[in-house]
C-alpha cells in the first residue's frame, strides 16, 4: 500500500521521465530526476523502491523501464474512458487538452443540463443530457469523471454519480462531496488556488 | 529557507483550515489536520516549526492564527493582482473562478491577440490586446501571469513576459518555458493529467 504522498511525487516523475524520452534520453540519474522534481535523490530512490526494484546501472535508471512500470501501477490499466460533468468554460477546456489523451484517459463523454449544449461535439466527445449519466457511463464502460459545474448545482450531480458506476471522481468544484451509497468512491479535489499560493512564496524571496 | 515540498502541503492546510473555519471550528489537532491532507502528524508539525512557534494548546492549534501566519509567509502581501495570457476556454475559466478572489489574488487583466475577444469583459476582468502587456502589467501593478494559450503560440508569449516586470508565471501549456532575460521568473507548471493518474491508482486499489 503506497503512501499518498509517494503516488502523487511519482505522478510527477512519469510526467519528467515521458518529457526526457520525448529528447531522446535513455537514462536518469536519481540526482538528475530529483532536480527536476524538486526532491532530494533519497526521495526519488524510497519512492520508487516502493513499485519494484529498478535494475540500476551505474549510471541510472532505464528511462523507458521506469516510465512503463511507474505507469502500469498507477494506472492498473492502459486506458480509462473518462467524462466531463459541466460542459461550461472549465469543462470545454478539459475536453481539449490533449494531455489527458497521450497520459491514456480518453474523454469520451460530457454531460449537460443546458439544451444549447446537448449533442454538441466538443474535442473528441459529445455532449450528452445529464439525464441519461448511468445508462451512457455504463455502456462507454466510465468509471472516472470529472465534475466542472457551479457550486448550487451539486447535489443533483451527486445523485447522478451515485446512481451510476462511477468509481472515481475529480473534483474542481469548491465543495465537499457525499455520495449516498455503499460503493467505494474515490475523490480527488483540485483548487488552483493552491498553486498561486506556492508560487507567491516562491516569487516574493 | 522552506523545502518547496512543505510550501506545497502548507498550501493544502491553508485550505483545509479555512474550510474548517467556515464551518465554525477554532481549534485544530495535528492528527486532524494530517487526516484531512493525508500525511502523517509529524509531518504537520514539521511543516508548521518552519513558519513559527505556534502555541499549542492541549487540544491543538489555534486554526485562526496559523490561518494568518501560513498565508502572510506564502503569500508576502494581502493581494496580488493577477493576469491571464489566453481568453479561450481555459483562460475563461480560470477568470471567472472565485477560488482566486477568496485566496486574495485578484484577476485583473486577460490578454489575447483575438480582435473578437479584446475589449469583452470576462469575470470582472477586461481583455486586452497582448500587444499592450507591458503597459497594462505595469500599470496594473501585475506581477503574476497565468499562461493558457496553444502551444505554437508559447514562444510569442514567452517574449511578452521577458520585456515586462512579471515575477511569476503559473504555465498551464506543456512546454518548457524559457524566458530571454536575467531577471529572476518562478515559474509553476500545472498539469491536470497528474491527478488523473493520482485518482487511477486510488481507484483501482
Ligand atoms: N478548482 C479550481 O481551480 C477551479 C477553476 C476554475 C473553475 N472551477 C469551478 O468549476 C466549475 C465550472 O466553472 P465554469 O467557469 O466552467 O462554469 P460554467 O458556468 O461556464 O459551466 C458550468 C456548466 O455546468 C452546466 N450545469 C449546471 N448544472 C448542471 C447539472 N445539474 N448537470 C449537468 N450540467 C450542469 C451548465 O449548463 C454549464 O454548461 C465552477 O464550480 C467553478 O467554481 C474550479
Ligand atoms: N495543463 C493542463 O492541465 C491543461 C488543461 C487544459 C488546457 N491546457 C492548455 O491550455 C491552453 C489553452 O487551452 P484552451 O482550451 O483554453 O485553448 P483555446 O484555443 O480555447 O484558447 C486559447 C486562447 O489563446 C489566444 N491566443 C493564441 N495566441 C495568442 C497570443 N500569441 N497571445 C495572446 N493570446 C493568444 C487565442 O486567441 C485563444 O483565445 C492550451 O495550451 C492547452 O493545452 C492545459
Amino acid at each position: 500500500n503506497i503512501p499518498i504522498a509517494s503516488v502523487e511525487r511519482v505522478a510527477k516523475y512519469i510526467r519528467c521521465l515521458k518529457h526526457l524520452q520525448k529528447k531522446g534520453e535513455e537514462i536518469v540519474s536519481s540526482k538528475k530526476l530529483a532536480e527536476h522534481t524538486q526532491v532530494t535523490p533519497e526521495q526519488v530512490r524510497k519512492d520508487l523502491s516502493y513499485f519494484g526494484k529498478f535494475g540500476k546501472t551505474g549510471t541510472g535508471y532505464n528511462i523507458k523501464k521506469v516510465v512503463k512500470r511507474l505507469s502500469n501501477i498507477l494506472k492498473g490499466r492502459k486506458n480509462w474512458n473518462v467524462c466531463i460533468i459541466g460542459a461550461g468554460a472549465l469543462g470545454t477546456a478539459l475536453s481539449r487538452y490533449q494531455g489527458f489523451k497521450s497520459a491514456g484517459y480518453n474523454i469520451v463523454a460530457l454531460f449537460d443540463k443546458d439544451p444549447e449544449k446537448i449533442g454538441k461535439k466538443i474535442g473528441s466527445a459529445e455532449v450528452y443530457d445529464i439525464k441519461k449519466f448511468s445508462d451512457i457511463t455504463k455502456k462507454k464502460d466510465i468509471k472516472l469523471a470529472i465534475i466542472a459545474v457551479p457550486a448550487e448545482s451539486i447535489e443533483e450531480v451527486e445523485e447522478y454519480i451515485a446512481k451510476s458506476q462511477i468509481k472515481g471522481v475529480l473534483n474542481f468544484v469548491p465543495v465537499t462531496l457525499n455520495f449516498n451509497t455503499k460503493r467505494k468512491i474515490a475523490i480527488i479535489e483540485v483548487d488552483l488556488a493552491q498553486k498561486l499560493y506556492i508560487l507567491s512564496y516562491l516569487t516574493k524571496k
